[in-house]
């Protein structure tokens, strides 16, 4: 099954 | 001091209504261009980004940037007691502990005020890259809140895939499949019933059902929804807020290990 993703890897903290 | 006074306060009903059950606490960020909130779901799969243009406010006072903590179920069970007809106005005093919120009758002939305590949240603020989308849907958001309840009575994940074709919404569980394809449909009498499709490239991507139904409780914001899609990016699900700004839920896909 696909593993959900994480928001934290797509946008970074600023 | 900030002073916000919304003439259409249902607006401001909505989007909590809209959030509130995604995001417990959040910072709502007040500055010259508007009141705005970015937050993210607890387990970090999802994030809201909303925008309410100060231009869209009737009176708009924030004398310095104001950063304020809220919990949003408790800020989604005063904005309740405002009548779908009255205007709203935001209050707080520069490094005040509360908010109040107060509640006009559109004849003025009731006046209400609630104040709501405020809370240190830590601001965890994410830089959200501009992005070129694969393709882009816009179509009539009851649809689109229709497919995403429908296909979770089937299954749990929803994978949209846009083609040439148009866009196909397709889910699997232990009782069966079921797909639903949507093409592009601008021959009709209201835009808002529009669908419009504009695909760079065919993409197809996997998300949890769970949160886009989540996202479909902004549906009575607007009628057409806007979803983006690039290949292993998040979605980016948007609802207009009438003339002043935008609600976006960005949902982290699923992606093959």
């Amino acid at each position: 099954d696909p593993k959900q993703g994480n928001i934290l890897s797509f946008f970074k903290r600023v | 001091m900030l002073e916000l006074r919304l003439v259409q306060g249902s607006l401001l009903k909505k989007v909590l209504e809209s959030v509130k059950d995604l995001v417990n606490d959040a910072n709502f960020d007040c500055s010259a261009t508007g009141f705005s909130l970015q937050a993210m779901d607890s387990s970090h799969v999802a994030l809201v980004a909303l925008l309410l243009r100060s231009e869209g406010f009737e009176h708009y006072r924030c004398d310095r940037n104001l950063s304020m903590g809220m919990n949003l179920n408790n800020m989604a069970k005063m904005l309740k007691c405002a009548g779908n007809d009255d205007i709203v106005t935001i209050k707080a005093d520069d490094g005040g502990d509360t908010v109040t919120f107060m509640f006009e009758s559109p004849t003025q002939d009731k006046i209400a005020d609630f104040e709501m305590k405020l809370m240190d949240i830590d601001s965890e603020h994410l830089g959200i890259p501009e992005a070129e989308f694969q393709a882009i849907v816009r179509m009539p958001s009851a649809e689109f809140a229709r497919i995403c309840k429908d296909l979770s009575s089937i299954g749990d994940t929803v994978v949209i895939s846009v083609t040439k074709e148009g866009v196909k919404f397709s889910t699997r569980g232990d009782i069966g499949t079921a797909n639903i394809v949507c093409r592009q449909n601008t021959t009709v009498d209201k835009p808002e019933d529009a669908t419009v499709i504009e695909m760079q490239e065919p993409v197809s991507l996997t998300f949890a059902l769970r949160y886009m139904n989540s996202f479909t409780k902004a549906t009575p914001l607007s009628n057409q929804v806007t979803i983006s899609l690039s290949s292993e990016l998040p979605v980016v699900v948007e609802y207009k807020v009438a003339e002043m700004g935008y609600i976006r839920f960005y949902l982290a896909p699923k992606l093959e290990e």
